[in-house]
């Protein structure tokens, strides 16, 4: 399975329609402090279908939409888009290139589309239930992650390795 | 459900001694034991950790560097018990010197025929070793854009400063 | 006892307003509030930062980098009110990109008239702001070994690299 | 006051005596993962009068005594020694040169000296009291205490309010 794109609107600091390509290999993301790089990954996780807002550095899922700024007013929804190309079948589905979207409304409202079709959270979260990028991904990581495994806060440890067991 | 989880255990024990070799040295060894082996599904998991020549009685008496790649020698080894399709690191480099981080970017360029990597960074080694990059900016506006960076206009920047 | 407090209160407030301003940018507010004023020795302390164009509803929601820099404009606040004889700081520069890492050392610079700093880092611009280093290394003896190190031969060493 | 030098001896992994000495100034300290440079910060701290064995990274004190390697015994005592000027008298003491000096044996005795005369702990902490270098201290700074400031665990905040104030 391989990442093509990542679309990000409306999420966090993405308060413009943004467009990422990925290709094989090792892709770097660069950039001074705060400009949006650890929202690109929030985003990523969001997208894969992540409920634990903390897990999002957010305390609600509302503060995930873009709350403006002195110059721009607030977003109404937020909304991001992954693109795969399902090369070694690995998502259980017949589509060769899969693209899933989420959004959420400031109502609270949340849509959930799998190749444009609209769907559950849940068809979202089976896709990758066997993959590695799940939730509690074993494959995204950041230095919090890193304490956690080294406290074994909260049993983190077993955690991971069920994931990949 | 214990032979599956016996198994997968036994075999990331296997990768967390491989892949720490490879990001520590030589005589550098570790070990992953179950704190309760006669009940593996609910026991603890301890990390044992030694760089040759140190005695250390937990981890917590390693350094900051040798804890974080202790900490990636064991995702590294989950992963390879299975491959996720893309992996992403935060910043996961900043506690490395730079000979740690080589070693960090040389397994991740192995990994990566298998997956690809998403590595966020402010570290110019590690810049070095990725094929291409995204710099994010934001100036004033607090709205966040992105453009694909030439790695070669970084380094002429980066030597005129 | 409350009136020295909130005097204290008052001045580390104005110090962490000005230290934030230099280390932030022009346009960038903060703030230090009691949440109880008028039960000043047990009220807890908030913390607003605000970089800029953008309105972040807690500290939480700032990033690494920007969390970093809020909690050292604080603890320069405090010591501003009281300055000690010398500060430490171990690798507090990690999260930080460039532009703040030069931003922290010409703080400490302006304040090293006053006290004396150690700064343990992996840096290279940190390690050229300081004055003179010791070179701590270990070989595989898992003894520490400390030499002073000569910055001129550094540089030259890390160009050849 | 200004820090004149330090010296360590059977400290965590400084086995060798070692001794550093200081100038006004920026002093930078670099160095490989794991060559110690925290351990000198921790022995600063211990000599300062530092009894909360986790802010040592320490379960109990006698793991700050160097405990041995595949080719060196491990040692019976540490030793730190601190040498300050007492420019501007900030310390509460006629002498010019201050020296205190913490020693810790694996049986659990401890001694404390003040320019080679004996002391308690208590006198060596008396000394640093109001200078902002005593026990929790905000001058000797970590990305752990950044945290700390950040989450204001355990009411940290005012610690360091009070500790300057
Ligand atoms: N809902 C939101 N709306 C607008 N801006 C937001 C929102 N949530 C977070 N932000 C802003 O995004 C910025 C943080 O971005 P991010 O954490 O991605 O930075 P970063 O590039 O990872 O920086 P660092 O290098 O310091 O880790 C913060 O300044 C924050 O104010
Ligand atoms: N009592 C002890 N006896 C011998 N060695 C010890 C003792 N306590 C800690 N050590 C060793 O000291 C080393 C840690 O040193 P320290 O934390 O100072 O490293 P560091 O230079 O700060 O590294 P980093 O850059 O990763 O933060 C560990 O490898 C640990 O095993
Ligand atoms: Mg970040
Ligand atoms: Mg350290």
């Amino acid at each position: 399975m391989q990442l093509k794109s990542l679309e990000i609107y409306g999420f966090k600091s993405f308060a413009d329609k943004t467009k990422f390509f990925f290709d094989k290999g090792i892709t770097g993301v660069v950039g001074p402090n705060g400009c949006g790089k650890s929202n690109i990954v929030d985003a990523i996780r969001w997208a894969l279908g992540e409920q634990k807002t903390k897990n999002l550095r957010s305390e609600k899922m509302e503060n995930i939409i873009f709350n403006g700024t002195e110059k721009r007013k607030r977003a109404n929804f937020a909304e991001v888009s992954l693109t795969f190309e399902n090369t070694k079948n690995i998502l259980p589905t017949d589509y060769h290139t899969v693209t899933i979207s989420r959004k959420f409304y400031r109502s609270g409202d949340g849509e959930y589309y799998l190749n444009g079709v609209a769907c559950r959270l849940k068809d979202i979260q089976n896709l990758f239930l066997d993959t590695g990028i799940g939730s509690d991904s074993y494959a995204i990581i950041e230095l919090k992650m890193v304490d956690e495994i080294l406290n074994d806060k909260e049993n983190s440890r077993r955690n991971l390795f069920e994931e990949a067991a | 459900a214990t032979d599956l989880f016996n198994q997968a255990f036994s075999q990331i024990r296997d990768n967390f001694k491989k892949v720490f070799q490879g990001l520590f040295r030589e005589g550098d060894t570790c070990d992953l034991q179950l704190t309760e082996p006669s009940n593996p599904l609910d026991s603890k998991i301890d990390i044992n950790a030694k760089p040759k020549g140190k005695r250390p009685l937990t981890i917590n008496q390693l350094s900051g560097g040798e804890k974080t790649l202790t900490a990636i020698s064991l995702l590294f080894a989950i992963y390879l018990l299975k491959p996720a399709p893309f992996c992403i690191f935060d910043e996961v480099d900043a506690p490395l010197d730079d000979a740690n981080i080589d070693k960090f970017n040389q397994i991740i360029r192995q990994f990566s025929a298998e997956s690809q990597f998403i590595l966020v960074t402010h570290n110019k080694r590690t810049m070095a070793a990725t094929n291409v990059m995204y710099g994010v900016t934001m100036e004033n506006t607090g709205v966040s854009k992105v453009l694909p960076v030439d790695l070669m206009a970084l380094n002429l920047a980066d030597e005129q400063n």
